[in-house]
């Protein structure tokens, strides 16, 4: 239960800045300002999908801050050729939403 | 806010 979080503090810095220059609206971005980055990575779109079912954790179309570090990690492994799972790992679920 | 008949909240399906 307290499996430390596999985003590492100076990842979520970094992913944190992205997040906060795309702009959230009450701490949240929509799938309209999320789209585009994931889009930038060049990978498949079916494969950005797998990856915003897996960072949306509550369904509900937008990401907060945690959910988008988690979409951006999965990204950046896709991007260095590590599959991207069909379920979230417990070490992927960010400590605030266990 | 999605296509229409998307009942999904995933923007790239």
């Amino acid at each position: 239960v307290d499996i430390p979080w596999v985003v590492k503090p100076e990842e979520k810095l970094k992913f944190d800045s992205i997040f906060d220059s795309l702009g959230p609206v009450g701490g949240i971005l929509t799938g309209d300002k999320v789209k585009p980055v994931l889009l930038n990575s060049k990978l498949p779109v079916d494969i950005l999908g797998r990856v915003w079912e897996l960072s949306d954790i509550d369904r509900d179309g937008m990401l907060d801050r945690d959910e988008f570090s988690v979409a951006m990690y999965l990204v950046y492994r896709a991007l260095e050729g590590e599959p991207v799972p069909m379920s979230l790992p417990p070490p992927l679920v960010p400590p605030s939403k266990r | 806010q999605y296509p229409a008949g998307g009942s999904s909240t995933n923007p790239f399906l």
